[in-house]
């Protein structure tokens, strides 16, 4: 479902081009489990956030599908981006003016979701990240681990068929983080594909296949578990 | 050098008064390096914001280095924060328009330092975190723990008195994370005072005590380690 071939990210910084990611190429079949490891600065936000139609690359091919991405206007992108993808971003991005809930009804309302059912949807969503009590609360009237999980939250309320997440559990004790590796085990369950950022050993052992990154490439690639 | 006695923090939440923080007391040494736990919500930055003097309690007593905190003014609070204490934030809190080495030098500017030396101490803290080659990147050209890692190199360009840092290793991996520890060793050696709030139990293990909260209030408080 997602083929990238010999993808190039290139930032120009002044003197040297910065190659962000390097000639990379991967593939991921629907329905699979994949964590992305590798060193501070290696890329793997650039190449979450290609996968994510959120960027494009300086060179090469994205099939997202089997369209090629790279020959899509930016509204055919943002309609892909909101019925197919759900994202938590490795910093959370939510909107500071709105509540939790309404952060969270955010991507049902371009889905065209009536007002109830948005709000059931929303409700449910938030109560599977363990925070019904705080759906009122803006983010600044939450923890870091508690915007964490809306974002979780958020990125899951529209049922998307590819869930990226960018270091869903960095902001959270291992209790929590526990219950958000469950829910992640329940949607490949259901048949979303997640590919998922981490740090951590522990999550990166709860997916199917770990891929490895540095310097803008992919340096191992091995399947732990089968689909 | 910080005495926190009876310290509440209260959010008023429409019905029911939310306590962030429930008469907590602790004590911290000059020079001892202290680890905080907690699951999610439990009141960590709600601590570290009170001992930082970037928040005021709803009540009881806060002595740092032997002064009530609470008579002093505005300005006061500020110039001790400027001198005294150096603060990792759990979002890092830089600033967008300046470059990484600027926001590192801005605690110093602060301080009255001439931009000669300012430039020198800033290259060396940026040095100490491994980023000499970004340091004319701006926040939006820096991954995640690059991020993380400038909002370390700025707490502790001042040299500090007390070194605050909310999951200062939180965005970043296995190998980063111990160069960031190493360095906090370093810190403690020359007699500053860190406590630091983390979730991963290696990180917690480096401290000379571990503080774990629930719900507002310290559950355990125990010395691994001599001082
Ligand atoms: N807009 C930009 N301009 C210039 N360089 C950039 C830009 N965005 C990212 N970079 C650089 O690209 C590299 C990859 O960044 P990326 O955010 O993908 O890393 P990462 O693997 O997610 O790191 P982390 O684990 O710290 O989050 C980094 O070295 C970063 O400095
Ligand atoms: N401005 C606010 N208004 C209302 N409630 C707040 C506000 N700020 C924080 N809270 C609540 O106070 C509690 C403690 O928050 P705090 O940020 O200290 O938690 P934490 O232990 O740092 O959590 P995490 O590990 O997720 O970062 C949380 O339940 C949060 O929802
Ligand atoms: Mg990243
Ligand atoms: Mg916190």
């Amino acid at each position: 479902v997602v083929e990238l071939h010999d993808i190039s990210r290139v930032y120009e910084m002044g003197e040297e081009p910065l190659y962000a990611l390097k000639q990379l190429t991967l593939s991921i079949e629907d329905g699979d489990y994949v964590a992305i490891m590798g060193t501070s600065g290696s890329g793997k936000s650039t190449l979450m956030n290609l996968i994510g139609c959120l960027d494009r690359p300086t060179e090469g091919r994205y099939l997202l599908n089997h369209k090629d991405v790279f020959h899509l206007s930016d509204d055919e992108l943002a309609a892909i981006r909101n019925t197919t993808i759900g994202f938590v971003f490795q910093q959370f991005n939510l909107l500071s003016s709105m509540t939790a809930i309404e952060n969270v009804m955010l991507p049902l309302v371009y889905a065209g979701v009536d007002k109830e059912q948005r709000t059931i949807r929303a409700q449910f969503a938030l109560q599977q990240v363990g925070l019904e009590q705080r759906m009122y609360h803006r983010p600044t009237q939450l923890s870091g681990g508690q915007q964490q999980r809306v974002s979780i939250a958020r990125a899951i309320v529209n049922k998307p068929r590819i869930l990226l997440a960018d270091e869903p559990t960095g902001a959270l004790d291992s209790h929590t983080a526990e219950e958000i590796m469950a829910l992640f085990d329940d949607l490949v369950e259901q048949g979303i594909t997640v590919i998922l950022v981490t740090h951590d050993g522990e999550v990166a052992n709860r997916a199917s296949r770990i891929v490895r990154m540095r310097d803008g490439q992919i340096t191992s690639d091995s399947r732990i578990r089968s689909k």
